[in-house]
């Protein structure tokens, strides 16, 4: 027997530093314990790495500070398109999905490919499919917006359109 | 980006990242994390891997499968191994960002190149732990 351990990231999309309130950080740890809480607890039950890895994306794609699921970032054309996958260690099977907009948890999408077809990534329509014929939840576009996400793309285009340079890399991180 | 390894009692190890990409991205522009070997990897024998950061470079470096290349054929520890593809492969190749990444004896590294990265991780030992500045 192992000791079990488990580790979460939780990108934020463009927020600088200087524009982090005591409020929002206290959030965003917040959301980063939910999520390490949801997957210690089915590890504790001597559950797999993948379901843990698995519910604990969700727990993150569902809380709208981070930059995935709801709460995902916008592109110039101010939609959103979601990209996930996961890997299981155990015999390297894979699973991945890229811009897409639907699945209320992509990780799912991406774990449905995995576990239901012989490919390793789809795209678009076929993508979709295969997470619809997985029975996983779907959402609208207004449960995925979030007003600091369209902000953030008003103000990034602003900033194009202006000419401004912004060399800060957090802008490139999603 | 967000983003989950995991070891679990059995030694199995799994990965998991999931995007919205960048904001103002192109339409159909994609990052590292759906390609495996760059944002997401897990192989019992070495690590799991999940990354967040400047994607076209984490591709151009298969940053994820890299560092178990490293412990595979270089011997190097998990940390040695995330650590140099980190700081080195990525930080001086303009490629910003970080990881995390777990082995399967349970160890955790969550190395980063930038001013933060939102992280957090738990033991069997229910140390609990978050963290978003160095």
């Amino acid at each position: 027997m192992s000791k079990f351990s488990l580790a979460v990231h939780g990108g934020a999309g463009t927020i600088l530093p200087k524009n982090l309130t005591p409020a929002l950080e206290a959030g965003y740890h917040a959301g980063l314990r939910r999520a390490l809480e949801v997957g210690q607890e089915i590890l504790a039950k001597g559950g797999s790495a993948m379901d843990a890895v698995t519910a604990s994306v969700c727990a993150l794609e569902d809380e709208p500070l981070f930059n995935s699921g709801r709460g995902a970032v916008f592109t110039t054309e101010g939609v959103q398109e979601m990209d996930a996958s996961v890997m299981d260690g155990r015999n390297r099977m894979a699973g991945a999905v890229s811009g897409i907009f639907g699945p209320r948890n992509p990780i799912r999408a991406a774990r449905a490919v995995m576990e239901n077809t012989d490919h390793v990534m789809l795209i678009g329509p076929n993508a979709l499919k295969v997470a619809r014929d997985a029975g996983l939840p779907f959402e609208d576009a207004a449960y995925f917006f979030t007003q600091e996400r369209w902000d953030a793309l008003q103000s990034t285009m602003k900033m194009r359109a202006e000419g401004i340079e912004d060399n800060d890399p957090a802008r490139r991180h999603g | 980006t967000v983003g989950a390894v995991a070891c679990d009692v059995n030694g199995n190890l799994a990965a998991a990242t999931s995007t919205g990409g960048m904001t103002a991205k192109a339409p159909g522009r994609v990052g590292d994390t759906p390609i495996i070997g760059a944002g997401t990897y897990a192989d019992n024998a070495t690590c799991a891997v999940s990354c967040t950061g400047h994607g076209e470079v984490f591709i151009r470096y298969t940053a994820a499968a890299e560092i178990a290349a490293r412990m595979r054929h270089a011997g190097q520890s998990l940390e040695d191994a995330a650590r140099h593809v980190v700081m080195e492969d990525l930080g001086k190749n303009d490629g910003s960002g970080g990881l995390i990444a777990v082995d399967a004896k349970g160890n955790i590294t969550l190395p980063f190149n930038c001013d933060g990265m939102y992280r957090g991780s738990v033991t069997q030992d229910g140390d609990f732990e978050t963290l978003i500045y160095r």
